[in-house]
């Protein structure tokens, strides 16, 4: 583990001394390879070695373990200030209903993340409605309704009346569904989307268009735990076009080391608000940035 | 003649960022560089240009390596199983097939095994109605192992040339959903020995260092026979199949290429390699 790597790094450094550029290298370098093996992107690694190497260099070294555990708080302290020390906060609207636009990759999770939401609103004394946009998918309407009524939550289902799948239905899908949240007293509304690539501009011109037919108070980003090197690109291009309020993080109940959440709040700005624990609807919970930086660290 | 001729370091850590960028592993990356450092050295090339051919044919071979031709199967059915974790595009790419196989004047008959998931039925069936392909399923919440036999049981009957089964995604850490993919494993061979004859990992093209991993333990529970690296048309290199075929010896069978039922294309190493080297 990175422990036992950096007191090899730094069997030179017993006793006293002082860390300087020379013979931190090593230390550095073991760093730099456990970062990137837990899918931290290559460009945000390099800043946060930057750092590192800044923060370390000058500091007195006190006892033969010392510099191992200086630098591993370092590196740990590093990475949570690079998360934002504190649970992010769910913004609510000052008039309901609250919109929540759910947007993200294929597969990433936004339907089942969808449900997990609405439970989590439920648990918080909120009435939610839950809408799937997702005219594309073969029975993704469906799948939503299904985790809906599982967690007898309200969802529009709206009529698609054997209009072409695209834009305009979407649009019109949306714009009745948040009438209906007014209408059924629903204090919040979630819109599941399609899932679709960051370089698909019709489809990125759709996104934008719902953002600017709801204006949402949450816009969050659904990532699989498990992105590699790719992360910042697709979070990136989301975040251009739609000003991201959150992330969500899914599939953290697997062994991924999730180094695509460190990656994605350093290119976005933006807090992981929540994490995926599993397939259920209570899999849920408020994201927590000291418990994933030891995962990332491993 | 020296052996200690200069290699054009710049551009080797080039290389090395691209491959790393490209999710190989940063191990992976500074093994299969240090190997082009000596090879560049030996050969005495300095530019750039001719490192990156050199790299560009290493990749190719390692892939190339693994590629077999599938073996012929004794009596029909041939059974293919889609395994992988949640959301890389298995039932997607199990429609993509069975049109694909019907294209080639192969019957098709395929199992709906996913019976824990929401709508996921509904999905492959929706997938069988655009291929023209029947969809053995049950109910939901059904037994996944009771739904492929008799999804065996009705290819064997009809004598279809194919049956795809479409199973659960399922995170390789969860212990009893991958005693389960084992437990249909052998399900299939007691009712046709030789099958399944092909376990296809679903792989999404995003994947980072997990991949490996999930190779393994789909292996370890599953028997894994070649993968299927989707999304593809994405910007994501797919860079971990590499490393999956250095060190688990696994080959690419296809791609996935997009959403439609077209988009799916056989493995093109080369292809492959020229898109991640970019
Ligand atoms: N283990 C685990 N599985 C999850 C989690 N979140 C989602 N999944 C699973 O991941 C798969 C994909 O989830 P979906 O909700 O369909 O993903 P999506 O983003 O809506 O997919 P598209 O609409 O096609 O883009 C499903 O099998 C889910 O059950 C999680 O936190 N843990
Ligand atoms: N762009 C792109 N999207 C794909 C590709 N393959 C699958 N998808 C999309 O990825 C999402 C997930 O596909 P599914 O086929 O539901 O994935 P799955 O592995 O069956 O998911 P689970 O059964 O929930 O584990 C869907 O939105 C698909 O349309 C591909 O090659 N390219
Ligand atoms: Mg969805
Ligand atoms: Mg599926």
């Amino acid at each position: 583990n990175l422990s036992e790597k950096l007191q090899r790094a730094f069997k030179n450094l017993r006793g006293q001394g002082t860390m300087t550029e020379e013979n931190i290298q090593e230390a550095l370098r073991e760093i730099r390879v456990a970062l990137l093996e837990a899918d931290v992107n290559l460009n945000v690694v390099k800043d946060l070695i930057d750092h590192i190497r800044e923060k370390a260099i000058g500091q007195e070294v006190m006892t033969a373990l010392s510099p191992t555990e200086q630098v591993i708080k370092i590196v740990h302290d590093e990475l949570v200030t690079l998360l934002g020390k504190d649970t992010a906060r769910f913004q609510f609207a000052s008039r309901p209903p609250t919109v929540i636009l759910m947007a993200g990759l294929q597969g990433s999770g936004k339907t089942t993340t969808s449900g997990k939401l609405a439970a989590w609103l439920q648990k918080g004394g909120h009435r939610p409605m839950l809408v799937s946009v997702d005219v594309y998918r073969p029975a993704a309407r469906e799948q939503l309704r299904v985790v809906a009524q599982s967690i007898k939550a309200n969802i529009y289902q709206g009529d698609t009346k054997g209009e072409p799948a695209g834009t305009p239905l979407v649009e019109r899908l949306a714009k009745e569904a948040r009438r209906e949240a007014v209408i059924t007293g629903c204090d919040t509304l979630i819109v599941d989307t399609a899932g679709r690539l960051h370089i698909d501009s019709d489809l990125m011109d759709e996104m934008a268009k719902l953002k600017a037919l709801l204006s949402p108070q949450e816009i969050l980003f659904v990532a699989d735990a498990m992105t590699g090197q790719d992360a910042v690109r697709s979070a990136e291009e989301f975040h251009r076009r739609l000003a991201l309020t959150g992330i969500v993080l899914t599939k953290m109940d697997g062994d991924a080391r999730g180094g695509a959440a460190l990656s994605i709040r350093h290119v976005t700005g933006q807090p992981v608000k929540f994490i995926g624990m599993g397939e259920k609807p209570d899999a849920f919970e408020p994201f927590h940035p000291d418990r994933i930086v030891g995962r990332i660290l491993g | 003649i020296a052996l200690t001729r200069e290699v054009d370091e710049a551009a080797l850590e080039d290389l090395e960022m691209s491959l790393i960028a490209s999710d190989i592993g940063v191990t992976t990356a500074a093994e299969i560089i240090e190997r082009l450092r000596d090879r560049g050295k030996r050969q005495g090339i300095r530019n750039g240009a001719e490192l990156k051919d050199l790299l560009r044919e290493h990749l190719k071979q390692i892939l190339d390596e693994q590629q077999r031709p599938v073996a012929k199967v004794a009596a029909p059915p041939e059974v293919i199983m889609m395994v992988g974790v949640n959301g890389t595009g298995k039932t997607t790419t199990s429609g993509k097939l069975a049109a694909w196989y019907r294209a080639q004047a192969k019957t098709v008959l395929m199992c709906a095994a996913d019976t824990f998931r929401a709508a996921a039925i509904e999905q492959l069936e929706v997938w069988g109605e655009r291929s023209g392909v029947e969809i053995v399923r049950t109910k939901q919440g059904g037994d996944p192992s009771a739904v492929l036999f008799d999804a065996l049981q009705a290819a064997k009957s009809r004598h279809n040339d194919v049956l795809i089964v479409d199973t659960a995604g399922r995170l390789h850490t969860k212990n009893s959903l991958m005693a389960e993919l084992d437990k249909m494993r052998r399900t299939t061979q007691r009712i046709i020995p030789d099958a399944p004859h092909e376990v296809l990992l679903v792989m999404d093209a995003t994947t980072g260092q997990n991949g490996l991993q999930q190779a393994r333990l789909f292996t370890e529970s599953a028997g894994v026979t070649g993968i299927v690296l989707t999304k593809l048309d994405g910007t994501a290199k797919g860079g971990i199949a590499i490393a999956i075929a250095r060190e688990l010896k696994l080959p690419v069978r296809f791609v996935g290429v997009g959403e439609k039922i077209e988009d799916i294309l056989p493995f093109d190493s080369g292809a492959f390699v020229d898109s991640l080297l970019g």
